[in-house]
């Protein structure tokens, strides 16, 4: 028996949208500690890792291990039911092929429930190694959208350089180019850009900004994001989910041909 | 010119 209870939809709504855009399919893997979700995209050049904390949420149980295949835009449908304030529980038995949804209004006036079909999914898992990055970076989630949109309008690709000055985004395309730089700063003046820059060393790295702007779609979950860094190994960011676990993606890199 | 990497070329299978 799985059952879990969020004080507000609101969080699971905004996982749902961080991640449905990058997968349509994903075992949500539910154990005594809570749940885990880490799938790839179907181009197996991003992944994103969900987790979340049992004993940080309203309650929770879960005797034994269980994997919910879960197709994620019905899951999003059924999630658009419950007002973001709802009290919402998730719940499904041993060995069962649906996932139960029940909606409980503020007031506790009203009940809804929902029964949503569970799936065999194959998925791959894959082994993140512990890495060491030589660049990590906390910057705004706001800002950090707004460099991945505003660049996108002139190229479908990115240059993140990180060093000591600050970090740099430049992309390039067939109309023109631009680069943004955010200086590192550690005042907290009114205004200021308000970064942290964690450096070893410094690394300049290509990624997709297709990808990117997948990611930006957490940014409702957390005011900060933190981008992490080393050459040749793909990019981490993360969103933090309040003190209930977070939500990371990877994204491969661009190489030199 | 650069070519998109594989998460495969990092991260083994689990």
């Amino acid at each position: 028996m799985f059952e879990a209870t969020f004080n507000q939809a609101s969080i699971l709504k905004q996982v749902l949208e961080a991640t449905k855009d990058l997968v349509n399919d994903a075992n949500w893997d539910c154990s005594a500690e809570g749940i885990a979700l880490q799938a790839m995209d179907s181009s197996h050049v991003s992944l994103v890792s969900l987790s979340l904390r049992g004993d940080e949420l309203a309650s929770y149980r879960c005797e034994n291990q269980i994997s919910l295949g879960i197709n994620m835009n019905t899951m999003t449908k059924i999630l658009k039911c419950a007002e973001n304030n709802d009290r919402t529980i998730i719940r499904a038995d041993d060995d069962a092929d649906v996932m139960v949804f029940v909606f409980e209004s503020e007031g506790r006036d009203k009940t809804s429930k929902y029964e949503m079909k569970l799936m065999d999914i194959d998925s791959e898992h894959l082994g993140i190694p512990e890495q060491e990055y030589s660049a990590t970076v906390q910057m705004s989630s706001k800002e950090f959208s707004r460099i991945v949109r505003d660049l996108s309008t002139i190229g479908e690709n990115v240059e993140i350089t990180v060093d000591k000055e600050g970090i740099t985004f430049g992309a390039k395309g067939e109309s023109g180019s631009g680069t943004v730089s955010l200086k590192s700063n550690p005042s907290v003046d009114e205004g200021s850009s308000n970064i942290t820059i964690d450096l070893t060393d410094s690394v300049k790295l290509n990624f997709a900004l297709r990808y990117l702007t997948f990611f930006t779609k957490a940014a409702p979950l957390s005011d900060n994001v933190s981008l992490s860094l080393s050459a040749d190994v793909p990019l981490m960011v993360e969103y933090a989910i309040g003190d209930v676990g977070f939500i990371r993606y990877y994204l491969a890199p661009k190489i030199d041909d | 010119a650069k070519k998109q990497a594989k998460l495969f070329s990092f991260f083994g299978k689990a």
